[in-house]
């Protein structure tokens, strides 16, 4: 009666209240999924009345492709078969790091010949220690010249008292 | 390492296939019934000879794909039995007792009449077949936006569930729902209409491809 409505099932014994639904791929129509309505309609109510967009029973649910492992399709068979192999993919998965590799042998290289050339006497440790400035003892600087360092003395300890002793 | 377990070859001539059988209906009446499997499941089976308590039967998911429930017994108890169905395939029929048919009970008037309801099961000649678990308003389930709308007749699948393509599924719904509004006769016979909606904007591209 309605044409949103692509299947109606033969007349079923209510007594039951089971149907089995096996989803077919045609009723997709070449979508990956749909949204559809279900309806019940009672043998009291005629065709002509029933409209299952006004129905007041009715049960929305998505019928929908499986899911798929995907493989080589048809397409691309064909064109192997052709001599076409889109591969162009693996070229630049390849070259990225094949880049790398020839700048690192490259700069090992580069830097073994000019191993000669290199100067770096102004960081070397020795260097670095000559510039230490040595600010010599502390009772010799000015400012604490006349504090008087006191011996270590002994803490103060318990001495226990008792009758024994 | 381990030895190759070598498959068991298939047996053509199996006699697992339900076979069709005869039974007595309605006094003297004979049928054959023919089994049916549907998605592993066999419908109008013949009935064991024993019954079994522990009888495996059949319950539907949230999509309606069925699913086998096995009862065991634990502590005394069954558990996982077959769901009872209360009074929703009954039929109620109301009596009247006279203070004489009662025995004439001491806290009752002589002249009062005791009216008595009385719950008589519906025939299951045909529904005692099915191994599925049967639809009733207390399996219903909330629907719509705010989970506010019941979703008589149904009670599976739920509502915007996924279907698969080649996947079957059980779509269930109670039996007495469909009453004639004059003589209030149970429908004899439904049928199924499916229909393409437009799909809410909320919902839309939200699909797992």
């Amino acid at each position: 009666p309605e044409k949103a409505t692509f299947f109606i099932t033969e007349w079923l014994n209510n007594v039951d209240g089971i149907f089995p639904l096996e989803v077919q791929e045609a009723w997709l129509q070449g979508q990956a999924y749909r949204a559809i309505l279900v309806t019940i309609q009672p043998d009291y109510i005629n065709d002509d009345e029933f409209l299952p967009s006004t129905a007041d029973n009715g049960l929305e649910f998505i019928i929908k492709l499986g899911s798929k492992v995907f493989k080589t399709t048809k397409e691309q068979l064909a064109l192997q078969d052709a001599g076409i192999y889109n591969d162009s993919i693996y070229y630049i998965i390849l070259a990225i790091p094949m880049c790398v590799v020839v700048t690192f042998v490259g700069m090992y290289f580069f830097l073994y010949l000019t191993k000669g050339n290199r100067d770096f006497s102004d960081i070397k440790s020795s260097v670095l220690k000559s510039r230490h400035r040595v600010i010599g003892r502390i009772k010799d600087i000015k400012k604490f010249r006349g504090i008087k360092n006191h011996k270590y003395e002994e803490l103060p300890q318990f001495k226990k008292v008792s009758k024994q002793n | 390492w381990r030895d190759v377990v070598m498959p068991r070859p298939k047996d053509t001539t199996t006699t697992e296939a339900p076979k069709p059988w005869v039974r007595t209906i309605y006094d003297s009446a004979k049928e054959i019934v023919t089994p049916t499997v549907i998605a592993g499941i066999t419908f109008s089976a013949e009935p064991d000879k024993e019954s079994d308590p522990l009888k495996p039967w059949v319950s539907l998911k949230k999509d309606g794909s069925p699913v086998t429930i096995k009862p065991e017994i634990k502590n005394g108890r069954t558990k996982n039995a077959y769901p009872s169905y209360s009074t929703y395939f009954q039929n109620v029929y109301t009596t009247s007792l006279t203070y004489e048919d009662l025995g004439k009970p001491q806290n009752m008037d002589p002249d009062d009449i005791f009216e008595k309801e009385i719950f008589v099961d519906d025939d299951d000649t045909y529904t005692s077949l099915n191994p599925v678990m049967r639809c009733t308003p207390l399996s219903y389930f909330q629907k719509g936006p705010a989970k506010n709308i019941l979703s008589e007749p149904f009670c599976s699948p739920r509502e915007k569930t996924n279907l698969k393509v080649d996947d079957t599924y059980f779509i269930t719904w109670y039996t007495k729902f469909f009453t004639h509004p004059v003589t209030e006769q149970i429908a004899e016979k439904v049928r199924l209409h499916f229909t393409y909606v437009k799909e809410d904007a909320r919902d839309k591209n939200l699909h797992k491809r």
